[in-house]
């Protein structure tokens, strides 16, 4: 149930660029990007492929991003595949299959090239299959530090170039939902399906359907707000499962935009005390399990202030909200908490409806400059100025409010 | 909707998130447009990918076959002048006019609804046990002079405002109506002449509803559906 695209990154609507070379990359054959993929990872020239969904052909590339004289571009007509292993700046185990671009160690010393035997010789000889390429840091030898080189320095043979492992590379904070790391494997070692596959899981979380859930390739995300990243696994015995990832000391949680009287956006920085619902049931205590059941354990979610029953929003969703202590009612949304008022520039004000506005903003709120007044192009004002409303309406409505009045009586 | 019973509303949509899960209502004005209420909404500028309106359905959440049923993304957000916490979706596709699915009309522009005019608002939100959840519900409620209201008020009402009066059977919309219209029938036609804002407590016996009054936005409306 492996997809041979778990080997690769994707970037959508992009392509690699590449000043002409001899000989030319390989010509686009016909296929599935997971045809292409089992392709690429079975040829040791192959680092990335291009994949046109619309003629469902694909380019075998020896390069990638990284590769000199290659530069990425913009194109919605392909996709761009890179073996994760030639663009992680992080390690996986022992970093065997690191293939990235560092060449210094971890004292910042400047790598010797695998090619040269001087100043150290060494029995390290560079083949399509170790990687030993320029004076990258690999680790042919399996080594438990993971990768190093041969250095420059006469004095120093070899060093390690400490990199560092992906469940550590990059941190996470609170339940991890701003986590863009590149870890790909459950805390029990099992690989991650992909977000854009649906098998060898069904499931909700199309990349497209969620594009702030970061929901790329398949690493370990956050886009449920449970405890921690998890991902869908490729064992179809276990649907998903948690992974690894370490908690920042050094990076403070993205603040959120606290509010007490009111809530802003989803309200997820509402700190206020309304606790019964609109329909006036009193909300459950969010360190209760009674009446009804759930994960929001106020020690689990320490970013989102789960005290006491108030409305809140741990989970991304329209609004504060809250279990409900009437068992026949789980949650309900606390929309009757004030919405706060937009931020108003500080440019200027008006009042009720702006009829006396005499200011001289003259963008829209998206930006688009206004059409001045006195002009008839590029629109035709369609009123007259001032024009008196009428006191007496001939009301009259074409194609709209009717209905099939039988229809209120007769139930479905 | 509080104090009502299943009818037919086939101007009234179920608005979705990513989920799939109803969160607020809202009413097609335009094959292509619905209006809502700005407090359902996280932000003006709102990435809607995911979202969708459901309509012709009187189920809130209907099986898979049914026959009326209609589906379609939320593309854009368009928030209406601040005080009037309107918003206008614009849909992905035109809906398709059926026995169950209609356009409301917009009234004229500053149109006065005459107090005492029996108006119905329509939604699939929270029933407090008072109907069927599973279904549409409306509710009718007269509407009150506004200068009654504003007595009723201490003066708090505003001009964006419309009001109809309290029941002794509480009726009234609740959490999951917000958005959806309050519609009179004005020459043999339903109008929408409010849009369903959030209350602090549903069905209020003791004092008037409040509604965004539609008939003040009227050309604003007109013009984000031209533009």
């Amino acid at each position: 149930h492996r997809s041979p695209l778990n080997d690769f990154q994707r970037l959508r609507a992009t392509e690699l660029l590449a000043v002409p070379v001899d000989p030319p990359p390989p010509l686009p054959e016909q296929g599935t990007a997971e045809q292409c993929a089992q392709r690429c990872a079975t040829s040791l020239a192959c680092r990335a492929f291009h994949h046109d969904q619309q003629s469902q052909l694909c380019q075998l590339l020896p390069w990638t991003q990284h590769s000199p004289h290659i530069q990425l571009q913009k194109n919605i007509r392909y996709d761009l595949y890179q073996k994760k292993d030639y663009l992680r700046d992080c390690i996986v185990g022992d970093g065997s299959s690191y293939r990235g671009t560092r060449a210094t160690t971890e004292k910042g010393l400047r790598c010797q090239h695998w090619q040269a035997t001087t100043p150290h010789d060494h029995r390290f000889l560079p083949s399509p299959r170790n990687g030993l390429e320029e004076n990258y840091c690999r680790n042919p030898d399996r080594d438990k530090r993971g990768p190093w080189c041969y250095t420059v320095d006469p004095n120093v043979r070899h060093q390690s170039c400490g990199i560092k492992k992906c469940e550590d590379a990059v941190c996470m904070t609170c339940n991890g939902e701003d986590y863009r790391g590149t870890v790909d494997h459950t805390e029990s070692g099992t690989e991650c399906q992909r977000w854009d596959l649906q098998h060898p899981h069904k499931h909700p979380y199309h990349p497209n359907k969620y594009p702030d859930k970061g929901l790329d390739d398949n690493y370990c995300r956050n886009p449920d707000s449970s405890e921690r990243p998890w991902c869908y696994t490729t064992d179809p015995r276990r649907e998903r499962e948690y992974c690894h990832i370490r908690i920042c000391t050094e990076k403070r949680p993205r603040p959120v935009n606290v509010t007490n009287g009111c809530f802003r956006g989803k309200g997820e920085g509402y700190r206020g005390r309304v606790n019964v619902t609109v329909s006036g049931i009193p909300c459950q205590r969010w360190d209760s399990q009674v009446p009804h059941k759930h994960h929001f354990m106020p020690s689990k979610y320490p970013c989102k202030d789960l005290q006491e029953n108030y409305c809140r929003n741990p989970d991304g969703s329209e609004a504060p909200w809250c279990f409900t202590s009437r068992p026949t009612v789980r949650i309900a949304f606390c929309f009757h908490i004030r919405r706060c008022p937009d931020e108003q520039d500080a440019q200027e004000c008006y009042h009720g409806h702006g009829k006396h506005y005499h200011g001289h903003v003259s963008k829209t709120r998206k930006g688009i400059t206004c059409q001045p007044w006195a002009a008839q192009t590029p629109h035709v004002p369609h009123w007259q100025h001032g024009a008196p409303h009428h006191g007496e309406y001939a009301v009259t409505f074409e194609q709209c409010g009717q209905r099939d009045e039988r229809l209120q009586q007769k139930g479905r | 909707i509080v104090g009502g019973q299943p009818g037919n509303s086939p101007w009234t949509v179920s608005i979705r998130n990513r989920e799939g899960v109803h969160f607020c209502g809202g009413s097609l004005v335009k094959e292509q447009w619905v209006i809502s209420t700005r407090q359902c909404f996280s932000s003006c500028n709102a990435d809607l990918t995911g979202y969708e309106v459901q309509l012709g359905t009187l189920f809130k959440d209907p099986g898979p076959g049914d026959p009326d049923q209609q589906t379609i993304p939320i593309v854009r957000i368009v928030c209406g002048p601040s005080e009037s916490q309107l918003v206008m979706l614009k849909l992905a596709r035109p809906a398709t006019l059926t026995r169950r699915v209609a356009l409301i009309c917009l009234p004229p522009e500053r149109y006065v609804v005459p107090a005492g005019t029996v108006c119905e608002i329509a939604g699939w939100g929270e029933t407090r046990g008072t109907a069927d959840g599973s279904v549409l519900n409306v509710a009718q409620l007269p509407v009150l002079a506004h200068s009654e209201c504003n007595r009723a008020l201490r003066g708090r009402l505003k001009e964006s405002e419309l009001c109809t009066a309290p029941l002794r059977a509480g009726v009234g919309a609740c959490e999951g109506d917000y958005g959806g219209p309050l519609a009179c029938l004005t020459a043999d036609c339903w109008v929408l002449e409010g849009v369903i804002t959030p209350s602090r407590v549903c069905a209020r016996t003791d004092q008037p509803a409040l509604f965004i009054r539609v008939s003040l936005y009227v050309d604003w409306i007109d013009k984000v559906m031209k533009m």
